[in-house]
């Protein structure tokens, strides 16, 4: 599965006896450069680098000591490239697409993140994914000021049979919580409230966010994250989080040919796990997130 | 000296670190610090400041080179047929409801045509900013042909006298060969039924998009043809440098950029004000 960037580091590397630190500086500057291209932060990738020349060097030593006279075992183009796929598997995982469930009121998922990045069509696949698990689901259109933004929430209820709560001009603090009080009469096990999409830096509606957190308390917090981000997945995440301690990420339009580096960045400056992907505009295309399948994406 | 030029490698690293964060890209990056470089060691130059300007003067020399002006050529033709394009979520629809009114205020009489006929609400959405806007809205019914809707507003738009017919797409991802195609049947649709249309194709380029910005862009360049690029949300933190290496390698003009997510929050595109946000 290694593209042009690896193929490059297997060339160079082909044929060598042994790795030595020469040899993996050199071998680190297309990674570097791979990673940058893929949308990996730059603070990220000085990171990355460091922790495989580390192993890189730790392993050369040992295979040295082990086989001292004979022929070394595993060809050391493979060897480094298994360090940096492994590395970067490490750092992705491990796979946690876990739901804090609430035994004995509704649990509240709250959807949060940047203009367009898909949260009201996550919310949908979201709750598809849980009525297939057997759930009931309440939808809470939370922004009220997308023009259509109810109106679109409410086309993808009623495509899944599911209710949604909304209320055109109303305080999406009091929008949510009434909302829990109509899951609490309708035995709803699952309250999903879709929010506006802002910036980090708008103070007023990040304000109104900790405002539904603080009234609503809710369960699980995710950062709804577009996988084609570039190097601002860092401020952005890092400030959602600093503001709301989210519980995860859910990255999207990950069915297209972006890199995806910002699915690194934003798991390795805040610590929070990937926890679902969205693959594709219709309802149905949502997942767990699995850290193998995009660590060759993502390392090229 | 040799003190003096140790000085420059480190903070040629700060600056390159710059570039990098603001998504301008590592290849275009390269050849930004290693022009400077060269002038440097010309001109024996041996201060940040003089190197930030240089710097600066050669990423608004790549942002403004070759570039006619960013007026649209007055068409004789009428209407004049805008499509916007690009992939999900990135604004094209709200940048509709901008540029609708920037035209309102010339006097221009506007015809916005509802050609996202698959997301959820998109036609609503697209109907409140046309009543927002002062514009006239052609619609048909959810699912139906893009492309029919299209025909029906170049129509209206003959009748009516108007200036500008401007089409809203749905997000497309580049990599998605049918929808590209669709692209290409609309294209095709309406210059048969205006004289040179589409006149202007619009990419719309969301400022927080990495390197994949330059796929989208080779990509719709290529099925659909591309004018100009719109960059939006640059009110936020991401500093749009995608745009640098996307004019470097295609040549397209930026014409417009978004920020904010209001009628008025639209703006001609100024190099000299995006290059010193890039530094800010
Ligand atoms: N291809 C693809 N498109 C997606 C995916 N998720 C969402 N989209 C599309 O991305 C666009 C934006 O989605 P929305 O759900 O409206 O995004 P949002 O975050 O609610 O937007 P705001 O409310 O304006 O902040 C729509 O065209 C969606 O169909 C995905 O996983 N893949
Ligand atoms: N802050 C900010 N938000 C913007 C800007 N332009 C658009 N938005 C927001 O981005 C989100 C998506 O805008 P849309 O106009 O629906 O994007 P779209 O490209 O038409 O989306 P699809 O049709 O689903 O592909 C909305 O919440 C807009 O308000 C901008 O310049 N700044
Ligand atoms: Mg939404
Ligand atoms: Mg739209």
């Amino acid at each position: 599965t290694l593209s042009k960037g690896f193929k490059n580091i297997k060339n160079k590397l082909q044929g060598l006896e042994e790795l030595n630190e020469r040899v993996i500086d050199d071998a680190l500057q297309d990674v570097k450069r791979s990673l940058l291209e893929a949308d990996v932060a730059f603070d990220v990738v000085k990171k990355f680098l460091r922790n495989v020349k580390e192993k890189a060097m730790g392993e050369t030593v040992r295979v040295k000591v082990k086989h001292k006279d004979k022929k070394i075992k595993i060809k050391p183009e493979d060897m480094f490239i298994k360090i940096c796929e492994d590395e970067l598997v490490n750092l992705l995982g491990p796979v946690d697409a876990s739901l804090k469930i609430n035994e004995y009121e509704p649990t509240k998922i709250m959807l949060v993140g940047l203009q367009g990045s898909g949260k009201t069509t996550t919310a949908g696949k979201m709750a598809k994914l849980l009525m297939k698990n057997g759930k009931s689901v309440l939808l809470v259109a939370a922004d009220v000021y997308r023009p259509a933004a109810i109106e679109q929430l409410k086309v993808i209820g009623s495509q899944l049979g599911v209710d949604v709560v909304a209320k055109e001009g109303e305080n999406p603090v009091k929008i949510c919580k009434d909302a829990i009080e109509v899951a609490k009469e309708k035995n709803i096990d699952v309250v999903i409230f879709d929010t506006a999409g802002r910036l980090a830096i708008d103070e007023v509606l990040m304000k109104e966010l900790e405002e539904i957190k603080k009234e609503t308390n809710p369960e699980n917090i995710f950062l709804v994250c577009d996988a084609m981000i570039g190097q601002d997945a860092v401020n952005m995440s890092m400030a959602f989080d600093k503001r709301l301690d989210v519980d995860g990420f859910i990255m999207t339009k990950l069915d297209g040919d972006t890199r995806g580096g910002a699915i690194l960045s934003v798991k390795e400056v805040t610590g929070k796990p990937i926890k679902f992907v969205g693959i594709g505009e219709s309802l149905d295309k949502f997942e767990e997130f699995r850290p193998e399948g995009y660590a060759s994406r993502i390392l090229g | 000296t040799s003190v003096g030029k140790k000085i420059d490698e480190n903070v040629l690293e700060d600056l390159e670190a710059i570039l990098i964060k603001s998504d301008i890209g590592v290849a275009t990056t390269e050849e930004i610090i290693e022009r400077a470089r060269r002038e440097i060691e010309r001109d024996k130059l041996n201060d940040r400041e003089a190197l930030l300007r240089i710097i600066k003067e050669e990423i608004k020399r790549i942002l403004m080179e070759n570039s006619e002006s960013v007026e649209s050529k007055e068409i004789d033709v009428k209407p004049q047929v805008i499509f916007v394009v690009g992939v999900n979520g990135v604004g094209k629809t709200t940048t509709i409801g901008k540029l609708t009114y920037a035209l309102s205020l010339e006097g221009k009489r506007v015809i916005v045509c509802a050609s996202d006929t698959f997301r959820a609400a998109a036609i609503e959405q697209l109907e409140v900013w046309a009543k927002r806007s002062g514009a006239e809205i052609v619609k048909k019914s959810h699912g139906s042909d893009p492309a029919a809707v299209l025909y029906d507003s170049l129509e209206m738009a003959k009748k009516k006298d108007a200036d500008v017919v401007i089409v809203d797409t749905a997000g497309r991802l580049h990599t998605k060969v049918n929808l590209m195609k669709e692209l290409e049947k609309m294209s095709r649709i309406a210059s048969k039924k205006v004289e040179g249309a589409p006149h202007e194709v619009l990419l719309v380029i969301d400022a927080t998009t990495g390197q994949n910005g330059l796929i989208q862009a080779k990509s719709f360049l290529e099925k659909s043809g591309v004018t100009g690029i719109v960059v939006t949300k640059l009110d936020g933190t991401a500093k749009g440098g995608i745009i640098v290496s996307i004019k470097r390698e295609l040549n397209i003009p930026i014409k417009w950029v978004g920020i904010g997510e209001k009628m008025e929050d639209l703006i001609r595109f100024d190099a000299d004000d995006f290059v010193e946000s890039l530094f800010s």
